[in-house]
């Protein structure tokens, strides 16, 4: 499978978030070992609430797939739930350290609960 | 586009003056000083054209509005660099006015002259670390300056409508700042 944005970066080189690339195509239910790491990032980029490292699990739960649906929802992807190729392709890219997990401009549509 | 909680915002007179220097001892000496400043000078320049806001150069760096430096790893403020790629660059929100890069990347000023595949656009991160600084957030448009990604040896440097729309709804619009001046298109892509 091809990661097109991948093929311009040098994998001798330290791309901090490269290993990310083995979990493509997990969905909700899957175990992949090292999955705890991946939702550091997203508490770290303001996906998912702080948490001790320790609870993080390597399961695809039901919180991690509201965190991803938000990642692409925020980073203007095809809203799927699953890690897929343009997900892990964005997740790996260099960005930002700032986090996503912003205020929304007052004219944007939003829907609350009532 | 987005703001940061709360809204943030430099709360000056306007037209406003925002001062900045460099950091006397964190900096990158691989780029000459007068690329650097030239650099910073460009992106800064793009967001006044826009706002009534104008920015300066200032000798003094702890008395500067915007700090700007180039840190390794943990550098004291909790959000430690991580070396090559991953987090490139980190700005605070007003009236902060901390600005750091991450040192440990290839910093290009020009991809003719840089080679390297990991080669980072410096103007395109000090333009969007700007957007910070001035209290935008990230922006989900992908075209936009302040989406949160940049793949190395992309330069993506000039304003869109949506951080155009974003800023000037904090700051108010530059009173000679014409719509008809942002391109339709304006990312290009230089892979060497």
């Amino acid at each position: 499978r091809t990661l097109p944005e991948l093929t311009v970066v040098d994998s001798r080189n330290n791309n901090t978030w490269r290993h990310f690339v083995k979990f493509l195509d997990a969905g909700k239910g899957s175990h992949v070992t090292g999955m705890s790491e991946l939702k550091k990032y997203f508490q770290r980029f303001g996906y998912l609430d702080t948490v001790p490292e320790t609870s993080l699990t390597d399961t695809f739960d039901d919180r991690f797939e509201s965190a991803v649906i938000t990642y692409q929802k925020n980073l203007g992807l095809a809203v799927t739930g699953k890690l897929d190729t343009d997900t892990v392709t964005q997740i790996i890219s260099p960005r930002c350290g700032v986090s996503d997990d912003a205020a929304p401009a007052p004219h944007k549509l939003h829907v609350s609960r009532h | 586009y987005a703001y940061f909680h709360g809204q943030p915002r430099w709360a000056r007179s306007s037209p406003m003056t925002l001062t900045y220097a460099f950091s006397p001892v964190n900096i990158i000496h691989y780029v000459s000083q007068s690329d650097l400043k030239a650099v910073f000078e460009r992106a800064f320049s793009r967001w006044s054209a826009v706002i009534p806001v104008n920015f300066t150069e200032a000798n003094n760096y702890w008395a500067a509005d915007i700090k700007i430096g180039f840190y390794h790893g943990d550098h004291g403020d909790g959000e430690a660099f991580d070396g090559v790629l991953g987090i490139l660059a980190h700005a605070f929100s007003p009236e902060n006015g901390r600005f750091h890069l991450d040192a440990a990347e290839t910093w290009a000023v020009d991809f003719g002259s840089e080679k390297s595949k990991v080669a980072v656009d410096l103007e395109s991160v000090v333009t969007h670390e700007i957007g910070h600084i001035l209290g935008l957030a990230h922006s989900s448009v992908k075209q936009a300056v302040m989406y949160p990604s940049l793949s190395p040896r992309t330069k993506k440097v000039d304003l869109r409508l949506d951080d155009v729309e974003g800023v000037q709804s904090l700051y108010g619009s530059n009173p000679n700042f014409k719509f008809s001046s942002l391109l339709a298109s304006d990312t290009s892509i230089s892979v060497g």
